[in-house]
């Protein structure tokens, strides 16, 4: 099983939309995938077509606060697709749980409770390096860094980068950074092939140091921008089901193609 | 005086780089404006030119948690136009001011401590609902809401209005909104134009309601998408410089004229 981390503490990268998108191409090509909220703006919850912040739809704070189990929270989307919805309450978490000794760790512990069966977990992340974000990133194997070729976006890299390094050597060593994937790209841009440039000579010049990001790369696929993937979410429906022929579908189908195919330590 | 937020919760929207742009216009038109990048990304203390994190750079964190003055953290940018930068400190700001009783307010007392000689102060508030924005709001007396015409984006609005309405109601009863603003909008798509009707139809229908809301409005200037915006900010300078005949720089002149006139009470 491989648990993914979609993350970026800036805001409007893509995160969600990467998530959703790569999850249901995966679980078209046949992986049983679910899908995990850990945002309080529940984007992938809403995007999915679950309503958040209701009596009838377990979330992921009652899984991490209270005694649901994930099973008890899980919600089928489609075939081989399932959810845990997120909640308003997840804004409280970083208090919440603040004097709690497991906090950084309390998601990966309720997931070991009792083994799921998928192939891949997948995480959406809010837009902050918190509380919920380190849990992520203790329960996943991988990171995949969505991010717009934009300058204010690489300011927040090496930020970033620190809180994947103190994570792995304080609490999970296992965890490693699969890539970049470029959202909402336009080749067109000047600036958009500077920081094509700049990420791979940064890849590159890492490749011997021992890092979690050693063995990172930028993803060949570069999501373009298509307003198909902004209106997909008011039909409650991947952009894979909204419009299978759009050039969000083949890119994120090509992204998910990519992502089943690197080698990674079970 | 007057105190301005630029606040949603949902990421990448254009807060940054609306407070910029507006803030850089009213000092072009003669008014003293004070920018605070209340964020731990940083975004509009490096979108200016200024170094954060560093020895040399005063920072607004330091204010909020240490003995440091206002007057003290103000770098002069431009002719009428200063800045207190962020620091990455500020993401740890929940939990440092969590166990203070002014936790909400500490922003706007240390700012009562010395009158500041501005027409404007403009607040830069981070993708969430946390302390830092509540703070904000606190200390502001209008809240401007930089939002793109996108479903995922509407889908937080009654949250954000409902934080606007607790803070005025429990801590500062002159909070006001001012309006919406669309950020990175094209006419030409659909969904852009049903969004403007939805919230043009929410406003009208608040008119006669006593909520902090009642007298809000879709701002007439759309800011559209101009890649001048996104380039701007590698050369540490506002679009109005950078390049003060771009689509960036008239949209952003002409929404500073239109929150310029707006009737407000001091
Ligand atoms: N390739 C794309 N083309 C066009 N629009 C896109 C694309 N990817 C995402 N969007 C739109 O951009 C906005 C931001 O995307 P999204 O919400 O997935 O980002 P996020 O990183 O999850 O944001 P947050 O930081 O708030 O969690 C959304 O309105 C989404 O519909
Ligand atoms: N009108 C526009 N046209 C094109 N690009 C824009 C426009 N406004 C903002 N951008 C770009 O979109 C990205 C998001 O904008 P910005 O960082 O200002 O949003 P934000 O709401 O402050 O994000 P965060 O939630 O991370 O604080 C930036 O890379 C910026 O350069
Ligand atoms: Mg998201
Ligand atoms: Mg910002």
């Amino acid at each position: 099983m491989r648990v993914i981390a979609f993350m970026n503490q800036k805001g409007g990268v893509g995160k969600t939309t990467t998530a959703v998108n790569v999850g249901a191409a995966l679980a078209e090509m046949g992986a049983r995938v679910l899908l995990i909220d850990l945002d309080s703006q529940t984007n992938l919850t809403t995007y999915l077509g679950v309503k958040p912040d209701v009596e009838e739809t377990p979330d992921v704070f009652s899984v991490l606060a209270d005694d649901l189990t994930f099973p008890e929270a899980i919600v089928e989307v489609d075939r081989n697709l399932h959810v845990v919805a997120g909640s308003r309450d997840l804004a409280n978490v970083d208090l919440e749980l603040a004097d709690r000794p497991d906090r950084a760790t309390v998601l990966r512990d309720r997931m070991a409770a009792g083994p799921l069966p998928y192939d891949y977990i997948v995480l959406d992340c809010p837009p902050s390096l918190g509380l919920l974000t380190v849990n992520a990133l203790t329960l996943a194997g991988e990171v995949v860094i969505p991010m717009q070729a934009h300058f204010l976006a690489m300011q927040g890299m090496v930020k970033l980068l620190e809180t994947v390094r103190a994570v792995q050597q304080q609490l999970n060593p296992r965890l490693r950074i699969a890539g970049v994937v470029l959202t909402m790209f336009d080749g067109n841009v000047r600036l958009s092939n500077e920081v094509v440039q700049e990420l791979d000579r940064f890849f590159e010049s890492s490749r011997t140091a021992q890092q979690p990001w050693s063995e990172a790369k930028l993803f060949r696929t570069r999501v373009r921008r298509n307003i198909k993937l902004t209106e997909s979410p008011s039909f409650g429906t991947s952009v894979l089901k909204y419009d299978p022929l759009s050039n969000g579908a083949a890119d994120y189908r090509a992204l998910a193609r990519e992502i089943a195919s690197l080698r990674h330590t079970p």
